[in-house]
């Protein structure tokens, strides 16, 4: 529907829900996936970042979304 | 917030990065 696949789609809802000004952490997005690896989510944030939908906060491990 | 403001401005630069690069992606779609 918008050129993401279900996982990343479910990455991206996540991190778009984040209202905290340093954004989500990768080890929080896995925490609340359970059902997706460690694999997937790496390699969803590294495709929604080169897509412009995220961008890295206080370091690259915290993201937010440029659509929240 | 608990962020500083060289923090702060560099998530702003961030997130102006990465709003570029949708426009640019979507650009490409077209």
């Amino acid at each position: 529907l918008n050129g993401l696949t279900p996982q990343q789609s479910q990455v991206l809802n996540l991190i778009k829900q984040c209202k905290e000004e340093q954004g989500i952490s990768i080890h929080d997005i896995k925490i609340r996936l359970k059902g997706m690896n460690a694999m997937a989510v790496k390699q969803a944030v590294e495709f929604l970042g080169n897509e412009g939908h995220i961008y890295s906060t206080v370091d690259e491990d915290h993201f937010r979304s440029t659509e929240a | 917030g608990s962020l500083t403001a060289e923090q702060q401005q560099k998530i702003e630069e961030n997130r102006l990065r990465a709003l570029a690069r949708r426009a640019e992606r979507l650009a490409a779609q077209q």
